[in-house]
């Protein structure tokens, strides 16, 4: 008999068993829907037409499960104390919003139960005041520079406004203070009312 | 340097290169990405009028500018390794996509991948000294992902020797490659092949749009740009219609299968070698959904670190918006999905680099799985960097909405990835029909390998929930 499965949601390692498992899940559902299509005496084509819902939700879940996978398996490079900390809060946060977003299947396959996702919504609570004071250096680390970000809002400096005002006053509507619509439209248009 | 900036990188608990180094990949790529960046960042030949004050033609005409200027920097500075030459690229192109960008994304990497060695000597050459501006022309007016549903024709004719290529209704004008409208003078054209009076499904031909000279449309060719769109501003994605073309024999792309003489098909050992060149391309674009993430979340985080609004306890000072729980609900499970996408793009790459050494090797057994592999990851990256990158645009209120905070840029530049190349929900069938086929396999009692040899792991497994 195949070992239980402890369902640790702090443990990243269970967590993708647990997404593995789902897609299997959904892709067994999809086969067993072509199945009973063709057992109601569907073609194989309209078979798959009429279960394509269940055959993308099992492909999602399958690549859902193939990126949880990899970002854990990542982790395992990770030799600095501090980066590796800050990766794994990152990488609890997207398995555990994940769940929470498809809260359905993991519930509908018996994966989960209310408890746990009712505590996987403090969790993800935590992790992000946890993550708070790191936000703006996780963002630093992607090491975009300010001409190829190409934003008043994200420049490295932090000075929006003053740009955002430097940048509309370029804008060429404003090449002359005065737009030649005035005098060919509204002028003419103050005359006749 | 803004004050609460400032503070927000006191307050980080980690090296930040250490972080950059993991991205990159380790110091010595980090070191060499900022030296490209440097050298576009500091080219006066680059600098340009802001896109978002000029009309369509004068944004075309800046990027094939940059375009053209690009070309020769990258040999001028002996630039060749791809992932140098895709970064001093995406320095100059900025949010903004190539003009020449499927020149050198799908027309060399397909007649790399498609021609035989003679093909190969009179065509790269060509390509390379941009004698020969390429584009792939696949998708029509009336036909996109389904490949098989195309209708262009290239018919052979033995007493010639030549193929017949013809656009037999308007549902098969070749319709949105990029280049194709004004730039291109040749074109990778995917056509059903008929010789001897059989068909024997799509394969690839070049065919000459325009003369090399004065790049006038060429006889029984009828081309130009589809017009504007949602973004693309820059590129000239056009039409073509063909009104039976002759091309020489030699110009079916003859590696994996060939028309003799006499009209006799050989066929390719594998048919999904033709689309071999969409294959790289989707796993590139997992990597550019963590790209168009990070770019957001840098955006949207960083913003509303400075920007101050409301109160959360009376008669304090308005608090940053970042300390709004809500605002962190937006926004940092995408920052955690732009690292997550980072990280599978890593993996989809190098899985691309394995299995396609083994097809070089003629071992074919795991394109099946690497065409599953990188059909779901970019459909399931593009879609979720797609809604994310509207969420980080929001999250920056009205300024959100201005072009100067480059969000909607990065919008209409990512969302066509939702639909080229494959469109998503195609995809998603594609990679399910993989997996259909493996749980079956896997009940026969067939030992998988790769990704889905889970399917093989018995599903009755009991779980215990942890007590709570």
């Amino acid at each position: 008999a195949a070992r239980p499965l402890v369902v640790d949601i702090n443990d990243l390692s269970s967590l993708v068993e647990v997404y593995k498992i789902r897609a299997a899940i959904l892709v067994e559902m999809a086969a067993k829907s072509i199945q009973q299509e063709l057992q109601r005496r569907k073609s194989q084509e309209d078979a798959w037409n009429n279960s394509a819902i269940d055959l993308v939700r099992a492909s999602d879940a399958h690549c859902h499960y193939v990126v949880v996978k990899a970002f854990t398996e990542k982790l395992g490079d990770v030799g600095d104390t501090a980066v590796h900390a800050v990766l794994s809060a990152l990488a609890l946060l997207y398995t555990l919003h994940g769940i929470t977003r498809n809260s359905g299947d993991f519930l509908q396959s018996g994966l989960l139960s209310v408890p746990q996702l009712l505590q996987i919504s403090v969790r993800i609570k935590e992790l992000m005041s946890q993550l708070r004071p790191n936000a703006v250096a996780l963002v630093d680390a992607f090491d975009i520079h300010d001409k190829k970000l190409n934003s008043v809002l994200g420049r490295y400096d932090g000075n929006v406004y003053e740009k955002m005002f430097e940048w509309a006053r370029r804008s060429p509507l404003n090449a002359t203070e005065v737009h030649e619509s005035f005098h060919k439209y509204l002028k003419p248009l103050r005359s006749k009312l | 340097m803004n004050p609460d900036l400032a503070k927000e990188r006191q307050n980080a608990t980690f090296d930040v290169d250490k972080l950059t180094y993991i991205l990159d990949g380790g110091p010595e790529k980090t070191k060499r990405r900022r030296e490209i960046e440097s050298l576009v960042f500091n080219d006066p030949d680059f600098a340009e009028e802001d896109p978002n004050f000029l009309s369509r033609s004068e944004r075309f005409d800046q990027a094939v500018r940059k375009s053209a200027q690009m070309v020769l920097k990258l040999r001028e500075f002996g630039i060749a390794d791809p992932e140098e030459i895709y970064h001093y690229k995406s320095m100059v192109t900025g949010h903004h996509p190539d003009a020449l960008g499927l020149h050198y994304t799908m027309f060399v990497p397909t007649l790399l991948r498609l021609c035989d060695p003679q093909q190969k000597e009179k065509w790269l050459p060509l390509a390379k000294s941009m004698q020969a501006v390429g584009t792939y022309a696949q998708t029509e007016l009336g036909h996109g992902t389904h490949l098989r549903g195309l209708e262009t024709t290239a018919t052979y004719d033995p007493a010639t020797q030549e193929f017949v290529l013809n656009s037999p209704t308007v549902s098969s004008i070749k319709w949105w490659p990029g280049g194709l409208g004004k730039s291109a003078n040749y074109a990778i054209v995917l056509a059903q092949l008929y010789t001897l009076g059989n068909c024997h499904g799509l394969h690839a031909f070049i065919v000459p749009v325009r003369d090399m000279d004065t790049h006038n449309p060429l006889p029984g060719v009828v081309v130009g740009d589809i017009g504007p769109k949602f973004g693309f501003n820059e590129v000239d994605n056009g039409f073509l219609k063909l009104e039976n073309v002759r091309i020489p024999r030699e110009n079916m792309l003859m590696k994996y299968s060939k028309v003799e003489p006499d009209g006799t098909y050989v066929k390719p050992p594998s048919d999904k070698l033709t689309y071999g060149t969409m294959v790289f391309v989707r796993s590139m674009i997992v990597r550019e959904s963590s790209k168009a993430l990070a770019k957001s979340c840098t955006i949207a985080i960083r913003y509303s670190a400075v920007r101050h609004q409301s109160e959360i306890r009376p008669g304090e000072p308005e608090p940053q918006i970042l300390d709004y729980q809500t605002q962190q609900y937006k926004l940092f499970p995408l920052l955690a999905t732009a690292y997550a996408f980072s990280f599978v793009g890593q993996y989809m790459t190098n899985t691309y680099q394995r299995i396609n050494e083994e097809i070089n090797r003629g071992n074919y057994s795991e394109l099946p799985e690497l065409h599953a592999l990188s059909a779901g990851l970019k459909a399931f990256t593009t879609w979720e960097a797609n809604s994310a990158i509207e969420v980080c645009r929001m999250s920056c209120g009205g300024h959100g909405y201005s072009r100067s905070s480059a969000l909607p840029d990065i919008y209409v530049e990512f969302t066509p990835t939702c639909t080229y190349e494959g469109e998503n929900t195609v995809m998603m069938l594609q990679t399910a029909r993989y997996l259909v086929k493996s749980y079956r396999q896997a009940k026969e009692g067939q030992r998988l390998s790769g990704i889905v040899s889970y399917l093989n792991e018995p599903l009755d497994r009991r779980l215990q929930p942890q007590a709570v």
